[in-house]
């Protein structure tokens, strides 16, 4: 494998995101770019990143290898990148080390790392391809805002979304609270949209801890896209450059 | 009151 990536910034970004849900990953890496999929030790929600091939120049990956990574250890390591760095990863076949140089690009100053690797057996999940009822699209910060109002209160959020728009409930000891959104277009700045696109009515109750979790994505892209359909897990998907993208799945809290 | 359910009730081990 040897893979470049123009701004170390964007990994850093990533491993940033996931480090507090997830511990020990395998990155799947083969010609397509570089996967990861983890579960909580919950089991509740999950990480799924694709970072594709055309994310990185160059990108070679001539065998199938799964890189299993410490995300402490590498967290310890990107801290050592400055954001504008290039940054190369290299492996070996059958490796027993990843390798990773950060570049400079206004000084002739290289640094480079190895992080020794792990055997990781993890459970790969099956993903059912869904067509969901209720797809948000909004500001990231945004919803950063939303999970974090809320969480204030109360452990768990219902999300409703209905053709009126979708609205964010929260009950807790203190007293309730809501925020609600409506279908909005920002003529001056797509970006601070609201799109809701929409089949049919949806009402989900999720547990608040983990989107707040999932809002240490809100860095890499200013928008995120929230997709549910009633009693399956919650999509949150963070989109970045080259269709390379950071989704979070979770689990929903259902009445007795 | 709700409980919290468990990805895997929704996703297949592969």
């Amino acid at each position: 494998l040897e893979a470049r990536l123009e701004q170390a910034a964007m990994l850093k970004r990533v491993v940033d995101a996931i480090k507090d849900l997830v511990q020990d990953c395998n990155f799947d890496c083969n010609d397509s770019g570089i996967a990861l999929q983890a579960m909580d030790n919950s089991h509740v929600a999950l990480v799924s990143m694709m970072l594709k091939s055309e994310s990185f120049s160059p990108f070679r990956c001539d065998r199938n290898i799964a890189l299993g990574i410490n995300l402490t250890s590498l967290t310890k390591v990107l801290r050592a990148a400055q954001g504008d760095d290039i940054l190369t990863l290299k492996a070996e076949d059958a490796p027993d080390v990843v390798n990773l140089t950060f570049e400079s690009p206004e000084s002739d100053r290289l640094s480079e790392y190895d992080i020794k690797l792990m055997d990781i057996d993890q459970e790969h999940l099956g993903i059912p391809d869904t067509e969901y009822a209720a797809t948000i699209t909004l500001p990231s910060s945004e919803f950063s805002r939303i999970t974090r109002d809320l969480s204030a209160l109360s452990e768990s959020v219902a999300i409703e979304c209905t053709k009126e728009g979708v609205k964010f409930t929260c009950t807790g000891d203190i007293g309730n609270g809501s925020v609600s959104l409506r279908q909005h277009t920002n003529v001056e700045n797509d970006a601070k949209s609201v799109d809701i696109s929409l089949t049919e009515p949806v009402a989900l109750t999720f547990s608040l801890k983990y989107l707040v979790n999932f809002c240490k994505a809100a860095g890499l892209s200013d928008r995120v896209r929230l997709c549910l359909s009633n009693e399956v897990p919650l999509l949150v998907e963070y989109g970045l450059s080259n269709n390379s993208y950071l989704r979070f799945y979770l689990a929903p809290k259902i009445g007795d | 009151t709700s409980h919290q359910v468990k990805l895997l009730a929704f996703f297949n081990d592969k």
